[in-house]
C-alpha cells in the first residue's frame, strides 16, 4: 500500500496567464511527481496540487520565487487517510 | 437477514460491499429495480448498471454514472444513496413517480471498478483505469479523456504517466466502450448525467471546443435552476456553464461524446468541496452532499421528462 506521509495539498491561485503556464509546466516535471487534484484554469481560480513530501521544498520555493500565492489545504495527507480508514472500520464494526 | 435499511449510506464502502448491497436493493424492489451487466473491466470485474423501470419496452431513458474517476469516493457514495432514494421515492414523491412512469433510469454506481478497488487496496489517490500502457511503466488511462469527442487534442495528455492520459485511441478503455455500446445500443437515451467531484460545478458541453453547443441556452437555463435548487438545501454554491468556459479545454469527455451522439441533456457534476479536504471528503459529508445533489438531479430529470424530443 502506498503511503502519503508528509504529502501536502496546496491551494494555489495564479493571478495571470504566465503563472498558469508555470503551474502547468510543473505537471510535466515528472521528477517532482506532483498531482493536480484541480487543474489550473483561469487567473483567480484556485488550483489544488498534491505535492509529495520530498518535493515540497522545491515546489514551495518555486511558487514563492514567482510570487504565486498559495495556502496549505491539507497539512499531512496520510493523517487524513488514516482517519478515513478508521471511520470505515468503525462503520463496519457497527 | 440483510436489507437495504442496514446499509450505512453515511460510510464509504468497498466494491464488494456496494455490489452486494446492489443485490439487496434489487431484492427489496423487484418490480422496479434490476441489475444489468454491461461489460467487464480491464481486470475482468463486472460493470453493473441498476435499471429503474416500471415497464414498457425501450422507453426513453436517463443515464447516470458515478465514480469514473475512482478516487472521488464521494461520487460512488452519492450514487448508492441516489439509487436508494429513487427506489424509495417511487410511488411517494410525485416527481420521481412521474419520471419513472414515463421513462427508465440507468445508474452505474462504480463506473471504474478496477480503479476503485485499487484505491481501497493500494493507492487511495488512484484516478485512472488500470490498463497497462504498452511501452510505458505508467498504468491507466483517464476515462474522462478517452471518449471520441475531440479525442487527441491539446485538452488531454499523450503521456501515459499523466493523470489526464487520453489512451492510445478513443474508447480504448473497456469501461468507456461498455457505456458507448450501451447508449448506442439502447438508442433512446435522452439525458446523460456524469457525476464527479470536486469543485462544485454543473457543466454542459462543450469541453473540447469553445463554440457554444446548439442547445446552449436551454442547457444553461436548466443548470441555473438546478444549482439554485441545490443551493437552497444547505447553501452550497455551485458555478455552472460549459466545460470550456467554466474550467478549461478538456478533450474526449463523456458528455461531449453523448451530446455529439444526440443526447441533448448532457451534464456533468463536480460535487461538494468544503475547501479543506479536496476529494478526501469525510464520510460525514456523504449524506449532505447526496441530499443537495438530489435536488439538482431531480430538476434535470423532470426537465427531461417534460421536454421530450
Amino acid at each position: 500500500e502506498q503511503l502519503f506521509v508528509g504529502d501536502q495539498v496546496l491551494r494555489i491561485t495564479a493571478s495571470n496567464e504566465e503563472q498558469i503556464a508555470l503551474l502547468r509546466a510543473l505537471d510535466e516535471q515528472t521528477e517532482l511527481q506532483v498531482d493536480f487534484w484541480r487543474h489550473p484554469g483561469s487567473p483567480g481560480h484556485p488550483a489544488d496540487l498534491r505535492v509529495p513530501f520530498p518535493s515540497l521544498q522545491a515546489v514551495k520555493t518555486l511558487l514563492e520565487s514567482k510570487g504565486i500565492s498559495y495556502s496549505i489545504m491539507i497539512e499531512d495527507l496520510q493523517k487524513l487517510l488514516d482517519e478515513e480508514k478508521k471511520a470505515m472500520a468503525k462503520s463496519r464494526r457497527t | 437477514e440483510r436489507s437495504t435499511s442496514t446499509f450505512d449510506f453515511a460510510s464509504y464502502h468497498t466494491i464488494d460491499e456496494i455490489y452486494s448491497w446492489m443485490d439487496t436493493l434489487v431484492a427489496d424492489h423487484p418490480d422496479l429495480v434490476s441489475k444489468l451487466q454491461i461489460g467487464q473491466s480491464y481486470e475482468n470485474r463486472s460493470l453493473y448498471v441498476l435499471k429503474f423501470s416500471t415497464g414498457g419496452s425501450n422507453r426513453s431513458a436517463i443515464w447516470l454514472d458515478t465514480g469514473i474517476h475512482s478516487r472521488e469516493w464521494i461520487t460512488q457514495a452519492t450514487g448508492a444513496w441516489t439509487a436508494n432514494k429513487i427506489a424509495e421515492e417511487y410511488g411517494q414523491d410525485p416527481s420521481v413517480t412521474a419520471i419513472l412512469d414515463g421513462m427508465d433510469i440507468f445508474l452505474e454506481i462504480i463506473a471504474n471498478p478496477d480503479g476503485f478497488a485499487y484505491t481501497h487496496s493500494s493507492n487511495r489517490m488512484w484516478r485512472k483505469t488500470r490498463s497497462i500502457n504498452a511501452g510505458s511503466h505508467c498504468v491507466g488511462v483517464d476515462p474522462n479523456r478517452n471518449w471520441d469527442a475531440g479525442f487527441g487534442g491539446s485538452g488531454s495528455s499523450s503521456n501515459p504517466c499523466s493523470e489526464t492520459y487520453r489512451g492510445p485511441y478513443a474508447h480504448s478503455e473497456r469501461e468507456v466502450k461498455a457505456i458507448v455500446d450501451f447508449i448506442l445500443g439502447h438508442g433512446n437515451v435522452k439525458s446523460v448525467i456524469s457525476i464527479h467531484s470536486y469543485s462544485q460545478m454543473l457543466l454542459y458541453p462543450y469541453g473540447y471546443k469553445t463554440a457554444p453547443a446548439p442547445d446552449h441556452q436551454e442547457l444553461n437555463e436548466v443548470a441555473k435552476k438546478a444549482v439554485s435548487d441545490l443551493a437552497a438545501v444547505y447553501g452550497t454554491k455551485y458555478t455552472y456553464g460549459s466545460i470550456v468556459d467554466t474550467i478549461y479545454l478538456a478533450d474526449g469527455t463523456t458528455i461531449d461524446w453523448t451530446y455529439d451522439n444526440g443526447v441533448k441533456y448532457s451534464f456533468t457534476f463536480e460535487l461538494r468541496d468544503t475547501g479543506c479536504y479536496g476529494f478526501i471528503l469525510p464520510s460525514t459529508q456523504i449524506i449532505p452532499t447526496a441530499t443537495e445533489t438530489w435536488a439538482a438531479l431531480l430538476d434535470i430529470m423532470v426537465h427531461v421528462l417534460e421536454h421530450p424530443y
